[in-house]
């Protein structure tokens, strides 16, 4: 399996819809400090079902929402569709192209979509549970990882092997 | 259950070890039980000595060094369970050229079973990427992007 | 003391937001009692916007940009008490080019009154030294410098 | 005040003596990974009196001495010198160029000296007390602490203001 796209409208600094196409070798994403490179991060993460404002480096789920600028308004709803090519049947589905969809608005409502049919966060969590991706996983790895994996106790570090095993 | 653990325990120990003296081209390092029999509940310590260097706990490394075995710590634990892909934020920003010349080369051999997406600030490695996008704001606050497919620029010189 | 102990909280408020300004060439940032009526308890939130940008908590800031929000914060209570000379390790790897060279003209303006000494991976950092030590590590495990002077060599090359 | 000089003996990775000399400018010192930039700065805390090893990176205060390679043995003593100009009399002591020094035996014995005068850890400690110099002040900034301001909570972050009232 492998990821094809990510469209972002409205998620955090991405006022305008934005859309990444990625192939199978190693793509980079490069820019100045605050351009938005790490919101691309947060938005994949956001679409796989995270609930966590906190991990999303938010303090409510709504700041996930494009929230104006000196030459922008505030905008009503977020929106990330994550594309994937399935032609090996990684996921338990029977499609050969598989987008998720999450969508959040101000007033707090979500919508979420697998292959733009209506489903539950739970239907998209479910998807991937045995495809490693997600929240247990190694599909992100950064700094704040890094610095657990040096600085943590013997004992909290046990956790990265129960997760393993 | 404890033999589950153990044996994933084991696999770890041993992936990390070759990734860590590949990276290092050298030294060694290994991951230990505190109390071997409480595997239940025993803390882990990582010993890590890079090359040339006599120094057994991994505190005295440098921050280079000790990114570079966190580095080889999660690719050991990857390697168990390896992910359809993988998106990495700025690791690569305490490696000096040679450390980063090297991890690069590994996720090179990686890309067989992962697609890697890499967040970065560094010139060395968009260059040994195949596609880049460059995020800017010239909008104060709006992001917006610029995509370079260099392997597809570099084919259409190469015709043309 | 309540009365000192507020008397150093506003100046360093007023420090901190006068040198985000400076270094983001705009924006505004500020500290904050979260209970102004339990000052010797309170704990303190920093808001900080960057120039342009609608956000109040720094949360949601990037990484470069905690990085040199906290830098203005260091700086801020610096100068409440300045000290006669300052080490810094490696605390421009997060920023970009921009960034960096304003938060390098702001060190120059803190010369008359503190001696730096910068260790860095940066080249941009190394260029605007008076002076800088290079150390290696040729025969492993074993630090060695070498010196330059790069006012002298400048210097000599212009007399000779 | 200002340094004049560091010169360091059998401290971690430095086992042949080294010595810094600073101008009144920006000093840069720039290396490869693991080449011993930040071992500089455990030493210059360290003969201003850090008596935490963990502070220093290490388990014990022994760690703080050389303790050998693939092609030297390890060393019996760590000793650092520093070197200051006190033409300001910034220091409250009647000498323009002030040497202070700092030496560890592996057997765990320490010895002190203020311009070669033999003294006690805590001699050292009162001379710079007022200067802004030691622990808790700025002399020293590095990532750990941009972190702390960062990441802390807003009770723990008090502590900066406290420490400079
Ligand atoms: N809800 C939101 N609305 C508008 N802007 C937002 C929102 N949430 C975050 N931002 C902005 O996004 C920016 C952070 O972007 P991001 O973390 O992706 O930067 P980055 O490219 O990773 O930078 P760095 O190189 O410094 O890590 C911040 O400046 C923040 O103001
Ligand atoms: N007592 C000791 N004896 C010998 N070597 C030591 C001792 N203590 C630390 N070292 C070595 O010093 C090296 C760390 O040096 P240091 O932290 O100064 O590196 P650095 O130049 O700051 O690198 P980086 O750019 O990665 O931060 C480690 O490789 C460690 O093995
Ligand atoms: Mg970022
Ligand atoms: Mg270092």
């Amino acid at each position: 399996m492998y990821l094809k796209r990510i469209k972002v409208f409205g998620f955090k600094s991405f006022a305008d819809e934005t859309a990444f196409d990625f192939n199978q070798g190693i793509t980079s994403i490069v820019g100045p400090n605050g351009c938005g490179k790490s919101n691309i991060l947060d938005a994949f993460n956001w679409v796989l079902g995270e609930q966590s404002p906190s991990r999303l480096r938010g303090e409510a789920m709504t700041d996930m929402i494009f929230n104006g600028s000196d030459t922008r308004k505030a905008l009503g709803y977020a929106n990330v569709e994550l594309t994937l090519d399935n032609s090996k049947d990684t996921l338990p589905i029977s499609y050969d192209s598989v987008s998720i969809t999450r969508k959040l608005y101000r007033s707090g409502e979500s919508e979420y979509f697998i292959n733009k049919t209506p489903c539950r966060l739970k239907d998209i969590k479910e998807l991937f549970l045995d495809t490693g991706i997600g929240t247990k996983s190694y599909s992100v790895m950064e700094q704040n990882q890094l610095d657990f994996i040096i600085k943590s106790s013997p004992e909290e570090r046990r956790s990265l092997i129960e997760e393993a095993a | 259950t404890k033999e589950r653990f153990l044996d994933t325990f084991n696999r770890v120990d041993k992936n990390f070890g070759e990734i860590f003296t590949k990276l290092f081209e050298g030294g060694s390092a290994k991951i230990e039980l505190l109390e071997p029999d409480n595997v239940l509940e025993s803390g882990i310590r990582i010993n890590a000595r890079p090359p040339g260097k006599n120094i057994k706990s991994i505190k005295l490394t440098s921050g280079g060094e000790k990114t570079l075995s966190a580095i080889a710590l999660m690719f050991a634990i990857y390697e168990v369970r390896p992910t359809p892909f993988c998106i990495l934020d700025e690791v690569d920003s305490p490696l000096d050229d040679n450390n980063l010349h090297r991890f690069l080369r590994m996720l090179k051999d990686y890309t067989d079973k992962t697609q890697f997406i890499i967040i970065t600030h560094n010139k060395l490695t968009m260059e040994m990427c195949d596609t880049f996008y460059g995020v800017t704001m010239e909008e104060f606050g709006v992001s917006k992007i610029i995509s370079v497919k260099l392997r597809e620029a570099q084919e259409s010189a190469r015709a043309g």
